[in-house]
């Protein structure tokens, strides 16, 4: 278990 | 002009040291319903919203909606000033360039303003849906600061598992492994020891311990902590600050690779 997502991939700019 | 009093000094002295760690600088926004933060840390991968209620302070007036710019540790330094049975009131002009703390003894004997300056910063505002989570655990905050303490000494992930009657967290490192078992317990003798599982789905997601262990320096706002899970969602870790407000963290999962 590896790679870290970034908050980005689950949540728009508002 | 913003105003706003907080009797209980302290909370807002424990909401810094709990995020100054995580991230820099932030935008602290006043509007009429509140005094309210989102920042994520410079990795962009956790993210802090702080929200204290209007009504959870003694006076609040907020004529128009502010957003002040500040360096965590430049406040932190200046709230470190403030005794932790004073009174904190916060003002500011309308455009104006800093943000007076004023700390009050109890007694009312000892009153001192700090002013600090504040900063333009250019943050990155998220939208965060309102979701229904697969599962919410709430279980004592001092546990949870203690197993991602322990674990974090083993390994640098963990997966949190929560089946309707517990919840797991497990590790694995170069010296060996750890699994930490919870098993939901609504004590009604000892509520501050509880640990209640809601869930609609079991769920079962890796995250990088040295954020959980980041968040978990909020521990001393809460007697509790929740954690919200969803399949391929960020983890939310939560502690709710009495009668005024909540901290949340965001933390994106570890995917596979």
């Amino acid at each position: 278990y590896g790679a870290q997502a970034s908050l980005e991939a689950y949540y728009q700019q508002a | 002009m913003f105003e706003a009093r907080l009797q209980q000094g302290a909370l807002l002295k424990k909401v810094v040291e709990a995020i100054k760690d995580l991230i820099e600088d932030a935008n602290f926004d006043c509007n009429n319903s509140g005094f309210s933060l989102q920042a994520m840390d410079s990795s962009h991968v956790s993210l802090v919203a702080l929200s204290l209620r209007a009504d959870g302070f003694e006076h609040y007036r907020c004529d128009r909606n502010v957003s002040m710019g500040m360096k965590l540790a430049n406040l932190s330094k200046i709230l470190k000033c403030a005794g932790n049975d004073d009174a904190i009131t916060m003002k500011s002009e309308d455009n104006g360039d800093t943000i007076t703390f004023m700390f009050e003894s109890q007694n009312q004997e000892r009153l001192s303003e700090f002013d600090l300056k504040l900063m333009d910063i250019d943050s990155e505002h998220l939208g965060i849906p309102e979701a229904e989570y697969d599962a919410t655990v709430k279980l004592p905050s001092s546990e949870f600061q203690r197993i991602v303490k322990d674990l974090a000494s083993i390994g640098d992930t963990v997966e949190i598992s929560v089946t309707k009657d517990a919840v797991k967290f497990g590790t694995n490192g170069d010296i060996g492994s750890a699994n930490v078992m919870c098993r939901q317990n609504k004590s009604v003798d000892k509520p501050e020891e509880s640990t209640e599982i809601d869930i609609t789905e079991p769920v079962a997601l890796t995250f990088a311990l040295r954020y959980l262990n980041s968040f978990a320096k909020a521990t001393p706002l809460s007697s509790h902590v929740v954690l919200k899970l969803s399949k391929d969602l960020p983890i939310v870790v939560e502690y709710h600050i009495e009668n005024v407000g909540r901290l949340s963290f965001f933390l994106a999962p570890k995917v596979e690779e």
